[in-house]
């Protein structure tokens, strides 16, 4: 028996909103640590990996672990038919072939459930071994999205340098070139205004901007987003769930023939 | 011209 419950619905539909295009299907997985995904896109260059902790739920009831195979578009137009304010609750038997999204409005005036299909899905899983980065920046997530949405009209790839001048995001294509560096900017009003660059030495890596603008998608979870940068592994970009978790994006970098 | 890596040169299958 399963049964989440999150007061805060329209994280979840975020969520959904931030993965759906990357990912078809995806199995989540729920245990004691909480509800988490695992999951590359069909060309296994980019994977997703989400965690929403099970105390950052009113209610989580899991007697054992579980994995529900989910198509995200179905389930992406089941949360669409949840309220911003509703609280939404997460509902499976052992054994069943279903979940049961259940929505209530705030003030418990109307009550929805939306039963959808499981799917039996064969995922891969990779084993991601904690690692020390070169260069760790954050800097706020509207400013990433902006510059991966400007770089994505000029050019297909952007190079990420961090040196200690700040970070370079540059791209190239048919109609020129263009290059945008953020400097390190503690000086603001607001944390999440800031941009911080941790480096332990220079890296430069190359990525294709299809993706990164796929993964700015999850924008509205989080004013900011921590880039992790190493010559040799792919990056992350992760945008913290405030109290819940994490949703974190991998891509593996393109290298010169 | 750049080679696109896959996620399985980089991390093991679990």
């Amino acid at each position: 028996m399963l049964e989440l419950r999150l007061v805060q619905g329209s994280l979840l539909k975020k969520v959904l909103e931030a993965i759906k295009d990357l990912v078809n299907d995806a199995n989540f997985d729920c245990s004691a640590t909480g509800f988490s995904l695992q999951a590359m896109d069909s060309s296994h260059v980019a994977l997703v990996a989400l965690l929403l902790r099970s105390e950052g739920f009113e209610h989580y009831r899991c007697d054992r672990n579980l994995s529900m195979g989910m198509n995200l578009n179905n389930m992406s137009k089941m949360l669409k038919c949840a309220g911003n304010d509703d609280i939404i609750t997460i509902k499976a038997d052992d054994g069943s072939d279903t979940v049961t999204f259940m929505f209530e409005s705030p003030n418990q005036d109307k009550i929805a459930d939306f039963e959808m299909k499981l799917m039996d899905i064969d995922s891969e899983h990779l084993g991601i071994p904690e690692a020390e980065y070169q260069a760790i920046v954050r800097m706020p997530s509207s400013e990433f999205a902006r510059i991966c949405k400007d770089l994505s009209s000029i050019g297909d790839t952007v190079v990420i340098s961090v040196t200690k001048e700040g970070v370079k995001f540059s791209t190239r294509g048919d109609i020129g070139t263009a290059n945008v560096v953020c400097r390190q900017n503690t000086t603001v009003d607001k944390p999440e205004e800031a941009t911080v660059i941790e480096m332990q030495e220079p890296v430069s890596l190359t990525f294709a901007l299809r993706y990164m603008n796929s993964f700015t998608k999850a924008t509205p979870l989080s004013g900011t987003v921590t880039i992790s940068l190493s010559s040799d592994l792919p990056i992350v970009v992760e945008y913290k769930i405030a109290e819940m978790g994490y949703i974190r994006f991998y891509l593996a970098p393109k290298i010169e023939d | 011209t750049c080679n696109q890596k896959k996620l399985s040169a980089f991390f093991s299958l679990n």
